[in-house]
C-alpha cells in the first residue's frame, strides 16, 4: 500500500455537494461512488443525478432516509442509467420518479460488493485502490460540531446513521487517517471532508463498506 | 457572536435557536476538553450549531445500516515439517 492515496488527485471525484435539509446522504454517497467509478474507467467526470436515486430507489424513503445497500441493489437490478444532474436536478425534497428512454445517455452499475472490513482496514485500503471510492455508513452524531483534525473519539461502531464516501487515506503522519467526503457542503469540516483515524474502526467506518463498478 | 458568518439552517424562534446554540457551546467545551493528545479533532461553531442534537439527527442522520458479510481473511496453511 502507498503511504498516501487520494482519488481526488486523479481528478475522478466530483465536488462536495450539500444535501440541504434532505436526509438523502445515502443517495449522495452512492451517486458519488458511481461518478468516480465511471471516471476511473477513463470516461469524463460527470455530476450525476442524486434526485433520480432519491425519487426512484423504491425501497428507500427519499429525503426521509434510506440505505446505500438498497440503492445499489436497485441500480444493479434495474440497470437504470443515472442521468446527469443538469437533466434531473436536486430539489432537496421527494418527487415522482422520472423515466427516460433507453437512448438517453447515462451511467449504469455493472456490479457492486458490500463487506464488513472491521479489523481489516488495510484490506479496505486495498479495496479502495482496486475499485475506487468506497461507500461507508458511520456514526456521525458528533460530526455535528466537527471543524477539522483527525476524528479519533466521541463516536461508536455499531451505531451507523450516516452514509459518506471514502476517497483516500493518509498514513504519512503519526495518526493514519481515512479521507472522507461528506454531503454537508464545502463549509463543513475540511472543505467538506472529514479525517477519520484508520485502524480502529472509528465511528464504524469499516463495518458497512460498498464498492461499485460501472 | 453577531459578527459570525455562520447562518442557521433551521428557521425557528430566536429563543429556541439561542438555547440550541448555548447547548452547542457547552458540547464544544466537552468535546475539546478531551484528555487525549492534541492530534485529535477539534469542534466548534458551524452551520449546525443552531440545532439541538435530536433535530440534527432527525434531519441529517437518515441512513439505515445493513449487516454485511465479513471480508474473508486470507487463509494461511501451516508449512508441513520437512527434513
Amino acid at each position: 500500500l502507498p503511504l498516501r492515496f487520494d482519488w481526488r488527485d486523479k481528478h475522478v471525484v466530483t465536488q462536495v455537494r450539500s444535501q440541504q435539509m434532505c436526509g438523502g446522504c445515502w443517495a449522495f454517497s452512492v451517486v458519488g461512488a458511481v461518478e468516480s467509478a465511471h471516471a476511473i474507467q477513463g470516461e469524463p467526470l460527470e455530476v450525476l443525478s442524486v434526485q433520480q436515486v432519491l425519487d426512484c430507489s423504491y425501497k428507500d424513503d427519499g429525503c426521509g432516509g434510506g440505505s446505500p445497500l438498497n440503492a445499489l441493489r436497485w441500480l444493479n437490478k434495474t440497470q437504470v442509467k443515472l442521468v446527469e444532474d443538469s437533466e434531473y436536478p436536486f430539489k432537496a425534497q421527494n418527487g415522482l420518479c422520472r423515466y427516460f428512454s433507453s437512448s438517453q445517455s447515462g451511467v449504469s452499475v455493472k456490479d457492486y460488493t458490500s463487506h464488513d472490513f472491521s479489523e481489516q482496514e488495510d484490506e479496505m485500503a486495498r479495496a479502495l485502490l482496486t475499485f475506487g471510492p468506497l461507500v461507508v455508513v458511520v456514526d456521525a452524531v458528533s460530526w455535528q460540531d466537527y471543524l477539522g483534525g483527525i476524528i479519533q473519539h466521541h463516536c461508536s461502531s455499531g451505531e451507523a446513521n450516516h452514509a459518506v464516501l471514502v476517497t483516500g487515506f493518509d498514513k504519512t503522519g503519526r495518526i493514519p487517517y481515512w479521507i472522507v467526503r461528506n454531503s454537508w457542503g464545502r463549509s463543513w469540516g475540511v472543505d467538506g471532508y472529514a479525517h477519520v483515524k484508520m485502524g480502529s474502526n472509528i465511528c464504524g467506518i469499516a463495518d458497512s463498506v460498498s464498492a461499485v463498478s460501472v | 457572536d453577531p459578527g459570525s458568518t455562520v447562518t442557521p439552517t433551521w428557521s425557528r424562534s430566536r429563543g429556541r435557536d439561542a438555547a440550541a446554540f448555548r447547548e452547542s457551546l457547552r458540547r464544544h467545551r466537552f468535546l475539546n476538553s478531551s484528555p487525549w493528545e492534541n492530534t485529535t479533532a477539534f469542534y466548534g461553531v458551524n452551520q449546525f450549531s443552531y440545532l439541538f442534537p435530536e433535530e440534527f439527527k432527525a434531519i441529517y442522520l437518515r441512513s439505515k445500516p445493513a449487516m454485511f458479510p465479513r471480508q474473508p481473511t486470507e487463509m494461511y496453511k501451516p508449512i508441513p515439517n520437512v527434513p
